[in-house]
């Protein structure tokens, strides 16, 4: 996966996303594809939740899946995570929990909670960087005003790190893949740079959702495993999800 | 970086508005009720949805036989995992039951569905 969030020169945030899943779990060589990527892209759907006929928050997510991977509170923040590898992994927490140790919060319950019941972008950023988790994540979060941006890096246990948007010293976007900002990406899995390289050569007088979305085409940040793209503004209330497919010759991941 | 042409590629420019071979069409839009009873909320979707939930919940099957060479993990979320689900934080538990009535897949089989990203860090 990758995600950014982005501050253009008005202080207006754009975030958004590529959501990249099905890795080692089948390839149809005849068609080049990942099947479970494959089987996935049917299901991707944008959902309105609704209370009292006024919407709550947007989505973009899997029918069948009642976490959330992607979503807005309109006005109020944006929200979308990435998958972090850790030894001190899921399956332990999920032990745990089987086992009847249940103070661990299921990672995509706790981002639709969130989207949900938060109220601001720091409330937010509390929950995601304070609660227990079952699994290791990166959270990248997004507010409604100038310098409202951060990733926040995850153990099960503790918040790792929070790096956040600094206008002044030019940091005018995070973006992150599946790796510690601070350590270098696998090298056969580096999205990172080649993303970076296309955000700093689009400069952040030029950034928009329209030139997000081509540094979310560039391969390798789209690759096999891409099964949408979706783009938010959270000033202009705006939430837009698109199936994307990459013909060869195309990364695998 | 990693660069591999033609895997990769230089940065792209006039994608948006998306059209071409990378971009296979918008991604459609539903509510969700919250006032409704969570076992309900998410009955339109499930069924417009219910044929691809089934063919990917079939191929996750048909990859565990394969890896595994046994048919008992499956048995063991069909017949374990529908114990737990009640132990989920509301509203999950009653949205999760509701999805598997309405498919009319296995409630242990859409659990595990819900719970792939902890168990997929293995």
């Amino acid at each position: 996966c990758t995600s950014v969030v982005a501050e253009d020169t008005s202080g207006k945030l754009l975030h958004a996303r590529n959501l990249d899943f099905g890795l080692f779990l089948g390839w149809d060589v005849k068609n080049s594809t990942w099947m479970i990527s494959e089987l996935l892209k049917p299901l991707v759907v944008n959902v309105n939740f609704q209370r009292n006929n006024k919407t709550v928050f947007v989505s973009t997510g899997f029918a069948g899946y009642v976490g959330m991977l992607t979503g807005m509170k309109p006005g109020i923040l944006t929200l979308t995570m990435n998958e972090r590898f850790s030894l001190d992994g899921g399956y332990i927490g999920v032990l745990e929990w089987i086992l009847g140790i249940r103070q661990g919060a299921w990672m995509s319950f706790l981002t639709r909670s969130v989207l949900e019941n938060a109220t601001s972008y720091e409330e937010a950023k509390t929950l995601l960087s304070k609660t227990v988790l079952l699994a290791p994540a990166y959270f990248i979060l997004g507010g409604n005003q100038s310098g409202e941006g951060c990733v926040i890096t995850r153990s099960r246990q503790s918040c790792l790190d929070i790096w956040e948007l600094d206008i002044q010293k030019g940091k005018w976007y995070v973006l992150e893949t599946n790796y510690d900002h601070w350590k270098p990406p696998l090298p056969i899995d580096n999205r990172r740079d080649p993303a970076m390289k296309c955000m700093n050569r689009t400069t952040q007088k030029n950034i928009s959702i329209a030139t997000i979305y081509d540094m979310l085409s560039t391969k390798p940040v789209l690759n096999k495993l891409t099964t949408y793209t979706t783009v938010m503004s959270v000033s202009e209330n705006k939430l837009e999800g698109y199936l994307r497919d990459c013909p060869d010759p195309c990364m695998p991941w | 970086a990693q660069d591999v042409p033609p895997y990769t590629e230089d940065c792209r420019s006039g994608t948006y508005p998306p059209s071409g071979p990378t971009y296979r069409g918008d991604v459609s839009w539903y509510t969700v009720n919250l006032d409704q009873p969570p076992s309900d909320r998410w009955r339109k979707i499930i069924s417009d949805k219910k044929q691809p939930l089934t063919a990917m919940m079939q191929h996750i099957k048909d990859l565990t036989k394969y890896i595994f060479h046994t048919e008992k993990l499956i048995d063991l979320v069909d017949t374990k995992l529908p114990g737990l689900v009640g132990k989920l934080p509301p509203p999950f538990d009653e949205e999760i039951k509701g999805i598997a009535d309405e498919s009319g897949l296995p409630l242990g089989e859409v659990m595990l569905f819900n719970i792939f990203y902890e168990i997929f860090t293995v």
